[in-house]
């Protein structure tokens, strides 16, 4: 496995690729 | 109207797509437990574009060798990559699973006829564990040219992964699982190799009471 990878959290991602959408 | 908002490129639109897991309920009836789904839906011109993101965060959470993620960007065409983060539905219950069925649905369409191949690669750490090929021919319908993967079987190691995740006693715990598993699937034309849409699979679990969730964007390099 990869010893240094970036966590996700610290990558230059949209706001929503975080929140989870609520739709029924 | 799709393209740009929804997973489309110029030759090639998917419609839905669906892991699920069907129990028996009784010989005539069965429960259907999606773990993540994407629905068919029209998108209008009034509807927004598909945000972005720069597929350079992402290389190295997919195969980055010969064939990999880079050398299939920098081949095209730009509107064929794709980015989905699904929030998985594990709430299903596992037990007793000998009689259960693990499946993948999906759907395409195109104006053209042709015969597609679907990759997907399983990735753990960015490193390819498992890759199932399957090739699919069109049916004519509606004036458009249609492409079915029904009922495709989960292969042994997503079930076994499916199953170790749903264990593990805290959703955190699962998410931090999930941050080094991911999906690669790439739907090429089998004749003139072209590809036709290329679909970057991430995962959280849900924690929402209406089941599976998603968002999808569109991978560019600026």
């Amino acid at each position: 496995s990869k010893q240094e990878q970036v966590p996700m959290r610290k990558r230059q991602l949209p706001a929503s690729f975080w929140e989870e959408p609520r739709l029924a | 109207p799709w393209q740009g908002r929804s997973i489309a490129s110029s030759k090639l639109r998917m419609l839905e797509f669906s892991a699920f897991l069907e129990q028996p309920q009784d010989p005539e009836t069965f429960n259907k437990h999606l773990f993540v789904h994407i629905a068919q839906s029209n998108p209008t011109f009034s509807d927004p574009y598909l945000e972005a993101v720069d597929i350079r965060q992402i290389y190295d959470k997919f195969p980055e060798k010969k064939g990999g993620m880079k050398e299939l960007f920098e081949k095209g065409p730009p509107n064929a990559f794709f980015l989905v983060k699904f929030w998985a539905d594990l709430s299903a219950n596992l037990q007793d699973d000998s009689s259960f069925f693990y499946g993948v649905s999906s759907q395409y369409e195109s104006s053209e006829n042709m015969i597609i191949t679907s990759s997907t690669k399983v990735c753990s750490f960015g490193k390819q564990v498992v890759e199932k090929v399957e090739t699919e021919y069109a049916r004519f319908e509606n004036g458009r040219y249609v492409f079915r993967i029904h009922r495709s079987p989960l292969c042994e190691y997503m079930i076994n992964f499916i199953h170790k995740l749903k264990h593990l006693p805290e959703k955190y715990m699962m998410n931090s699982v999930l941050e080094n598993f991911t999906i690669l699937q790439v739907v090429t034309n089998r004749d003139t190799l072209e590809t036709l849409l290329c679909i970057a699979y991430v995962f959280e679990v849900s924690t929402s009471e209406h089941g599976a969730q998603h968002h999808i964007y569109r991978l560019v390099k600026d």
